[in-house]
């Protein structure tokens, strides 16, 4: 453990407020997670010209920092109303980002949702996204995106589920609905996760909005 | 793991030497997931005429570094002494680790590879 001296000092240079686990619960890393850092990492990434800073040039948006958190606490229950035709069972997916600094802000928060059965007749499917506020009211809902074959259903959830200009909460706990469209099956959620990119303003200055 | 220090003699110009981070000896390994380490550099070495003077090719030199190298030279005085080797252009890395609520973070730091060294 990183005791008050060097060790502590140097994470705290690097915007890491405590020393992490020394034996973290390993789990794969998702791909997206390496092909960024590929993508980010001088000695990798061979590029020749120098790399923007404070930028993530894949996704397009300012920020130096970003993480994949994976969704937990999925439960799903009927459609509401009961008996809603065209709906598939509502799930509900909790986000921890306790990690997340309040002085960081999210440029990008990115909703992946991945069923379990890949159906060649997701077409026609789209993905409803509503907050859970507090005292259990589910709340509006927010978006609703088409799926498309072959790619986990994508949603961007900045300016609607997490404000912009702002610290983003501790928690994010989102209610999905499936709508199979045509053809009427419904698929079962097997993975849902958030790629976050935040930009920390004591290293990077933010970005100006457009006029 | 660094270079062999430097004596005094003329090889002991001011200049980028190698200094290679291991996240294991350090005893983070576990939790940053790549790279395993990074050639960080130091910069070390005497700055006195003419080494204080840019070869061809390197960016000018700073004028009160040649000031108080030529100070030096002329008149060593204890304290004023000759200008420092310090890092002139630093490159940065980006680190893939688990943080504590296991999500998988990259982050992006600056100025944290020495490039290049001069006389300040």
């Amino acid at each position: 453990p990183a005791s008050l001296g060097p060790a502590a000092a140097l994470l705290q240079v690097l915007g890491l407020p405590e020393a992490p686990r020394s034996v973290p619960t390993l789990r794969p890393v998702p791909p997206v997670m390496w092909r960024l850092f590929r993508r980010r990492d001088p000695q990798e990434a061979r590029v020749g010209r120098p790399l923007r800073p404070c930028h993530v040039e894949e996704l397009g948006v300012a920020g130096n920092i970003v993480r994949h958190i994976a969704g937990s606490g999925l439960s799903s229950r009927p459609a509401q109303p009961a008996g809603t035709s065209g709906v598939c069972p509502e799930w509900t997916v909790v986000f921890d980002l306790s990690s997340v600094e309040p002085t960081e802000r999210p440029t990008r928060v990115r909703l992946d949702v991945r069923l379990e059965a890949e159906r060649e007749d997701a077409r026609g499917w789209e993905l409803s996204v509503a907050l859970w506020a507090e005292a259990e009211t589910r709340g509006p809902e927010l978006l609703r995106v088409p799926a498309s074959p072959g790619l986990p259903l994508r949603a961007d959830l900045l300016g609607t589920a997490v404000a912009a200009n702002a610290s983003v909460p501790c928690t994010l706990r989102l209610a999905l609905s499936l709508h199979p469209g045509a053809t009427a099956a419904c698929g079962r959620l097997a993975e849902a996760s958030l790629l976050l990119v935040t930009l920390d303003p004591r290293l990077c200055p933010l970005p100006r909005s457009r006029r | 793991h660094m270079e062999p220090r430097v004596g005094g003699d003329p090889a002991g110009t001011c200049r980028t030497r190698r200094l290679h981070v291991s996240f294991r000896e350090v005893g983070w390994h576990r939790w940053v997931i790549a790279p395993r380490g990074f050639l960080a550099n130091f910069c070390q070495g005497t700055c006195t005429l003419p080494e204080t003077l840019r070869g061809p090719g390197g960016p000018p030199a700073l004028n009160h570094a040649v000031l108080r190298a030529l100070m030096h030279a002329a008149a060593p005085t204890p304290g004023a002494g000759s200008p420092c080797c310090v890092p002139e252009r630093l490159s940065p890395i980006s680190v893939l680790f688990f943080d504590n609520s296991d999500n998988v973070v990259l982050r992006h730091y600056e100025d944290m590879v020495v490039d290049e060294c001069g006389c300040r």
